[in-house]
């Protein structure tokens, strides 16, 4: 089903097929992790997707790539009383 | 501010894109931004192009990073007049900068504005509607498996690695939330887009918050 809905072509019994096979096994323990919470207000749902045969390794260097910069702390434009009256 | 208020209900953003295996979320949350606020300004609709900003940044690295505030600074002290993406279109790898005439058609930024907003997300709020959607870098660690819902856990406020758009807020619920645009393609997510939590800085979602001015 993976493979199909996500144009996969991973030949069966290759290497490939292999650490790939391993890989989503992992993202489905990780997707059970993740849905795990206790709290009762989260709806967040995590499970199979485009990105399920990476490892997070490769899905960090692949697209995780923003840069952070560090930016000043908002503070709201000053009006004078004037204006507020 | 409002219960409900999201860009995409004026039909003034453009549709999900998907940066392929190019790591080039810092340009496709600046120009998401900027397409908005283009259209605002009473233009149509456009898509400008995201390669544009990949391959010319100088102060990025293309498909292997770049800084969402550093390439608006670019934008802003060049007044560099971005195409549109049909003319420069998007090839998911760096690429060589092309040039246009100045006589061609293209969008610049008359300005922007970067600040850290935790603590202050009513204020974040308030600057999405009075300013278009927002430009935020966030920790999206776990949005690897990501399949809806709102998010607010597993991820932390100190860890910015991905660059995406917020275009609305919902409050109407028990969890309020910000609406954000990723590009990582509409079978991502709810059709692209994933809802943080408002209110607690979510994955870091308030602390570096940029919104451009055309």
């Amino acid at each position: 089903f993976f493979f199909k809905s996500y144009n996969r072509t991973y030949r069966q019994g290759s290497e490939e097929f292999h650490k790939r096979y391993k890989l989503f096994q992992e993202s489905l323990r990780r997707h059970h992790f993740l849905s795990s919470s206790s709290n009762a207000t989260n709806t967040a749902t995590y499970g199979i997707n485009q990105f399920s045969d990476l490892s997070s390794e490769e899905f960090r260097t692949i697209y995780l790539r923003a840069l952070p910069v560090h930016v000043p702390k908002y503070s709201k434009p000053y009006k004078s009383s004037r204006k507020r009256l | 501010l409002p219960a409900k208020f999201d860009w995409r209900d004026k039909k003034v953003v453009t549709p999900v894109r998907n940066q392929l295996s190019c790591g080039g979320c810092w340009a496709f949350s600046i120009v998401g931004g900027i397409e908005t606020v283009y259209a605002l300004k009473g233009h149509p609709l456009l898509e400008l192009s995201v390669q544009q900003v990949i391959d010319c940044s100088p102060r990025d690295y293309g498909c292997n990073g770049g800084s969402t505030v550093s390439a608006l600074s670019w934008l802003n002290e060049i007044k560099v007049k971005l195409v549109q993406d049909s003319e420069y279109p998007f090839k998911a790898e760096t690429g060589t900068c092309h040039h246009f005439p100045n006589s061609s058609f293209g969008v610049s930024i008359k300005g922007y504005e970067a600040h850290d907003f935790s603590a202050q997300e009513e204020e974040m709020a308030q600057k999405l509607m009075d300013s278009g959607p927002l430009a935020v870098i966030v920790d999206a660690v776990s949005w690897q498996d990501y399949q809806g819902g709102i998010i607010q856990h597993h991820c932390s406020s100190s860890e910015a690695n991905h660059a995406v758009l917020i275009t609305g807020f919902d409050r109407t619920g028990d969890v309020p939330y910000w609406i954000v645009k990723n590009s990582w393609g509409t079978t991502w997510g709810l059709d692209g887009y994933v809802h943080i939590k408002m209110g607690a800085n979510i994955c870091g979602i308030a602390d570096s918050v940029a919104a451009v001015f055309l």
